[in-house]
């Protein structure tokens, strides 16, 4: 679910993010006009009443997932922890763009969240779930 | 492909059919490593008063979220654990007769849904103590016991795993570490025989645990004793290819 935020709290997250950003590297000077295209995190929120699951998780009844949107455009800032093969796929992009796509924007970094729910004989269980909150989003 | 221009990268927008969504559904289930699809819980006129370990383990949960936000301490057990899981007691057995000695209560859990893989970190029992005129003001000695071997013509096989002393007018929740226990029967489920409450007081004689103000399955829901494990994954949840 992709909740639209109010124009205030949505102005202070993407201030916050663009620092975030700035300071993985995902911002590239050369190409800062096209902020539409670059690599960020985006509002994602999983609401577990939507999915009708709160019939056995107790807790949370939902959490801000994030996703990360946007193309990796390169040359990367040199503190941006990009991969070899993505090095490799970013050239052979510019050399035949119409077979291989751009790099992809995905998570670099994640957090864990925990989920408290039933059992199937009515024991409650509360687990620590790795790798459910987008902390940071770039290019590996 | 790499015919003709790519053409421009768009989310997919096609809407799941009912099968796929269910299947897909049920992959992110598996990649949580959850139980199987949500099954809509009976919910009988007993069930609206809150129990004792989905109290317990909402008090964690909120434990866990305000230590994640704030960077809080933890309860000890919680930061070595990926899972904790609560257990109802299933069967409750009595001794206390009085012509026989000493007086005892058992406990059974069913410990057959955690899952494979996981390492304990603690086991605790917890048992709800009201305040005890019989004897008045006394010292109190509880003791928990792992039943090891059953015999039948004598007494069984137990293994002591602790010990806590209170006063008889205490009343409040008493925490048994149950450890060792719960290790050997998560290596052997068919090993399980039980946990066994001996309550005695200063001068060493055997007394009912009831009469101690101890309270069993018989008391009000938010009461009734139940079993914690924490459990550390030794490894991810296997994902099943579509």
């Amino acid at each position: 679910v992709v909740r639209p935020l109010r124009k205030k709290r949505q102005l202070n997250k993407t201030i916050q993010m663009q620092h975030l950003n700035q300071h993985l590297g995902i911002f590239d000077d050369g190409h800062g006009s096209r902020g539409r295209d670059v690599c960020r995190r985006h509002e994602l929120y999983v609401s577990f009443r939507d999915l009708g699951w709160l019939d056995w998780v107790i807790a949370p009844q939902g959490y801000s997932a994030y996703y990360c949107e946007g193309e990796c455009n390169y040359p990367l800032g040199h503190r941006m922890n990009s991969t070899n093969h993505a090095t490799m796929q970013a050239l052979i992009h510019l050399m035949k763009p119409e077979v291989v796509p751009k790099v992809c924007c995905v998570p670099t970094e994640l957090s864990a969240i925990s989920v408290l729910y039933y059992d199937r004989s009515n024991n409650v269980i509360l687990r620590k779930e790795h790798n459910m909150v987008v902390q940071a989003c770039g290019c590996h | 492909g790499g015919h003709g221009p790519r053409p421009p990268y768009v989310f997919p927008q096609r809407r799941l059919g009912v099968q796929e969504r269910r299947d897909l559904q049920r992959e992110i289930l598996a990649v949580l490593g959850l139980p199987e699809l949500p099954r809509r819980r009976p919910s009988p006129a007993t069930s609206r008063q809150p129990a004792s370990a989905p109290l317990f383990m909402l008090d964690l949960y909120h434990a866990v979220a305000n230590g994640d936000d704030d960077g809080g301490p933890l309860q000890p057990h919680l930061g070595r654990s990926d899972l904790v899981m609560s257990f109802v007691n299933m069967v409750e057995r009595d001794c206390t007769l009085d012509y026989q000695e000493p007086h005892w209560k058992e406990f059974h859990f069913d410990l057959t849904q955690i899952p494979a893989g996981e390492i304990v970190t603690a086991a605790e029992f917890r048992i709800y103590k009201e305040p005890s005129t019989h004897p008045l003001n006394t010292t109190l000695h509880v003791s928990m016991f792992e039943v090891v071997q059953e015999h039948s013509n004598r007494e069984s096989d137990l293994f002591f795993l602790d010990l806590q002393t209170l006063r008889s007018g205490d009343e409040k929740w008493l925490v048994l570490d149950i450890t060792a226990a719960s290790d050997r029967w998560l290596l052997n489920h068919k090993k399980d025989l039980g946990l066994r409450l001996y309550v005695e007081t200063e001068d060493g004689h055997s007394m009912d645990p009831g009469l101690a103000g101890l309270l069993g399955q018989q008391a009000p829901r938010s009461k009734q004793p139940f079993m914690v494990g924490f459990f550390r994954a030794s490894r991810n949840p296997v994902r099943t290819p579509r």
